[in-house]
């Protein structure tokens, strides 16, 4: 499996839609102090199934709906496309490209869909649990959480390496 | 359940004697179960940088403790390569000589994995196939722009 | 104590709104007191980068949430300079054009207040009258050497 | 007031005596990761008073005592000078020169001297309460926390300026 493309529309600071598409190896990204690099970490996160908003630095689930700047008026939806690529089935879908996408409104519904057509919660975190969630983003400043934590806290990320 | 765990760890533990030594440069890094195998067993991390002696966590500096998690998660990664990883400025805290070590793990550890490295250090950028640019306008949109490597 | 207590918060306020658009280039920095000015009454942070919506303060980035707090502690002690103060690392999560920002205030501030700094950033070392470099030997134990600056 | 020199003395990683004398302006220090710089920091607070080992990053009195090193026996003592000067008598004591001195045993015993003569810690705190104890010394990763406390809880950081 390997990651292709991330389409952001109306994320967070992501008024305008963008996309980015990674390369094999290693992609680095740059940017001033608050121009969107750890929105963009979010947006991966959220668009895998996280359902803590307080994980996403947000107080409620419109946090993650662009809020409006100077002369530009706030959006009512927020939407996030990841575009994964597999050889076989081991995401156990027959396609060659798997596109998860979430959709979260103003109203508080939200969407999933997979290769564009709607699905449960239960059937993007089924797909994504593979992927080995607890160490699939890294956020700012909890690199070294799991020094913190208790031995016994620790065993979540082995039993998933498992 | 719990053979399969104990095997995980076992083979993480083997995996995190490597990345640390290799990160750091030298010294020793150890993962041992506490409280017995059951289910209520835990990890304990074990990180003596080279030139000191064992000592507990809480006495590492900011950049040991970043470092030291660092190898950890390498280690799991090397024991179970996830097909993705996103790291958002893990290298803050290291020195010029440990940012460097990192980069040249990350880039053998992306033969199975892909990253995606949010970062201030040029080392690192260096160490990258593709760069984005994320600019932020007078407007508070974010916007990206594709940038050639140095 | 408490006609003093809000004569000093009006002057933190005051410096805040100085320090905030000097240190971020732009936008408003305020200092609000809040639930009244009895004894537990406290204060609120207003931050507003430049080119940003007024938000609340846990939707800052990394960086933004540093400069903020630089440029709080910089208005109390433009108010109340202490004879030194001490900063770890305080410019670790800044971007460049941050950094320069932070060494040229600190520099401002240093006729007052002396400073010491540890820090990585070469902009910052750059701003200092003494520079000390520690090192570490293979038994553990730190010595210190007196360096020439740049 | 000014501060002149620190030497430190058995006090974490710092087995032989280090003294450090500030300029007037900025002093940086720098070095690599591990080296001791935050371990400085840490003696300038516990000379000053700190009472909480906590926020030294120890869990008892004797973690602030070299406790050994590769070839390198552990020591008995950890001891920390601050030499201050003052114009006028702005700290209440007559002397241009004003070093504050603490020691701590691996019994547990503690001393504190000013100008070299035994004081209690009460004297001492009495002396460093005009420094601005609050925003003295900022530590590693922990210049962002007054954005995280509750607006009650920064009336301690006015009321010290006051
Ligand atoms: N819902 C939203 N609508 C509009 N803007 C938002 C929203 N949520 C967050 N932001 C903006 O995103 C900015 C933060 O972006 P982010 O944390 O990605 O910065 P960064 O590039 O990681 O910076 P740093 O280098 O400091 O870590 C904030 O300034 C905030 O204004
Ligand atoms: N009581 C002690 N005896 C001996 N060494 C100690 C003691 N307490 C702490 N240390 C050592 O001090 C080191 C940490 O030093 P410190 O935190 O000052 O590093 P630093 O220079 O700030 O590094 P960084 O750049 O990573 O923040 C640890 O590696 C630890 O071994
Ligand atoms: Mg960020
Ligand atoms: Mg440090």
């Amino acid at each position: 499996v390997r990651l292709k493309r991330l389409y952001l529309h109306g994320f967070k600071s992501f008024a305008t839609p963008v996309e980015l598409c990674f390369d094999r190896g290693i992609t680095a990204v740059v940017g001033p102090n608050g121009s969107g690099k750890s929105n963009i970490a979010d947006a991966i996160r959220w668009a895998l199934g996280e359902q803590s908003y307080g994980s996403l630095r947000g107080r409620q689930a419109s946090d993650v709906i662009f809020a409006g700047g100077p002369g530009r008026a706030p959006l009512g939806m927020a939407e996030v496309s990841l575009t994964l690529e597999q050889e076989g089935e081991s995401l156990g879908l027959p396609f060659t490209e798997i596109t998860v996408t979430r959709r979260v409104f103003r109203d508080g519904e939200s969407h999933y869909l997979i290769n564009g057509k709607r699905v449960r919660l239960r059937d993007v975190l089924q797909l994504t649990a593979s992927l080995g969630p607890d160490y699939t983003v890294i956020g700012q400043g909890l690199v070294d959480a799991v020094l913190s934590q208790r031995p016994a806290d620790r065993r979540g990320l082995f039993e998933h390496a498992a | 359940m719990q053979a399969s765990f104990s095997r995980t760890v076992h083979a993480v533990d083997q995996a995190f004697r490597r990345t640390f030594s290799e990160l750091f440069g030298g010294g020793r890094g150890r993962l041992l179960g506490s409280n017995g195998a059951g289910p209520e067993g835990g990890i304990e991390i074990v990180a003596q940088p080279p030139g000191k002696r064992l000592q507990s966590l809480h006495l590492l500096s900011g950049g040991e403790r970043a470092l030291t998690a660092v190898a950890l998660l390498f280690a799991i990664l090397s024991v179970r390569p996830a097909p993705f990883c996103v790291l958002d400025e893990v290298d803050a805290a290291l020195d010029d000589a440990n940012v460097v070590r990192f980069r040249d793990m990350l880039h053998a550890l992306s033969e199975r994995t892909q990253f995606v490295v949010i970062t201030h250090n040029r080392a690192t950028i260096e160490g990258a196939a593709v760069l984005y640019g994320i600019t932020m306008g007078e407007d508070g949109v974010s916007r990206v722009l594709s940038l050639s490597l140095p």
